[in-house]
């Protein structure tokens, strides 16, 4: 599965996601389909989210919106959100996977319960940097 | 006074363990990615909009056979592909998305489709591709999507019987 998320010059974020599914996938199965509210959401009042993994997981959890919940009506901030969700109610489930996350003003976390994602980001001071490995 | 830019981009997930790739795939892998998140950014950097940045992204990833999205998409049980899109605009929380999608080159150009073109958030299978073909966006024969690689890994996943197990721990090395 490959997504985007984004913040602009004039402060609206958006958020997009694509995939083939699962493997051998049967019965128009659509476990792995990023739903609205599970594997993609954008809301300027609090973060866009794309999402890779383990759908069926992330359907049952509602993963992307949970992040943007807890960020509007908790307050809590993008990262504590993404952890709270990626590695607290996601991974609870048994699901896993990961998501990349921005704010309306411009945190960026990539988030992810497994060895690897990949995955780009640019940083505040404008550098774009790619990574695999957890530990990259 | 204007917001500063940012964006992230993401191929999926999994056991993806130092070693799994060479060291030549590795650099592939890296040079998509940052070819994918340019697309992007050098939108963002000349005042353009969210919606169109992370658009932009995922139709390079989509272009890509390394991801598993437009070309190199997975192959379903019964040996083609079925594509599944969504995007969303944070401005208005308009949404589009679509599931089961067969002939669009690029299944995130379908979503936006759904959201800028039609009164419905979803569509699904037939119907998503009878309004795709409607749209003046390009249309691919189903076997477009093949590569080597997606055929090997759905080869061996058949030969080992049954279907995907999708209990915890039982998912493919790498998935999503």
């Amino acid at each position: 599965t490959v997504g985007a998320v984004a913040l602009d010059r004039d402060g609206h974020v958006a958020a997009a996601t694509s995939t083939g599914g699962i493997t051998n996938k049967r019965y128009g199965r659509v476990g792995d389909t990023p739903l609205i509210g599970a594997g993609t959401w954008a809301d300027d009042r609090s973060a866009a989210i794309s999402a890779t993994g383990h759908g069926e997981y992330f359907i049952r959890a509602a993963v992307a919106h949970d992040i943007a919940a807890r960020c509007r009506y908790l307050g809590v901030n993008l990262h504590e959100a993404c952890q709270q969700v990626v590695h607290g109610e996601l991974k609870t489930l048994g699901g896993q996977g990961g998501v990349i996350a921005i704010a309306p003003d411009g945190e960026t976390q990539l988030s992810f319960n497994t060895p690897g994602m990949y995955r780009a980001w640019r940083d505040r001071d404008g550098r774009l940097h790619t990574a695999i490995h957890s530990e990259d | 006074m204007t917001s500063p830019i940012a964006l992230a981009i993401h191929g999926g997930a999994g056991v993806l363990t130092p070693g799994l790739l060479s060291e030549s795939d590795e650099n592939d892998v890296h040079e998509a990615l940052l070819r994918a998140i340019t697309a992007g950014h050098r939108i963002l950097e000349e005042g353009g909009s969210s919606l169109d940045a992370v658009e932009a992204c995922v139709i390079e990833l989509e272009e890509c056979p390394w991801f598993n999205a437009g070309k190199g998409a997975v192959f379903t049980h019964d040996g083609d592909h079925e594509l599944d899109a969504a995007i969303m605009d944070g401005t208005n929380c308009n949404v589009g998305a679509i599931a089961g999608a067969r002939y669009i080159r690029n299944p995130i150009r379908g979503a936006r489709a759904v959201m800028e073109k039609s009164e419905h958030a979803m569509l699904i299978s037939q119907g998503a591709d009878r309004f795709l073909a409607d749209q003046q966006l390009p249309l691919v024969s189903n076997d477009w999507f093949d590569t080597p690689l997606r055929r090997r890994q759905w080869q061996e996943q058949k030969q080992q019987g049954g279907p995907v197990n999708l209990e915890p721990g039982h998912t493919e090395k790498k998935f999503g």
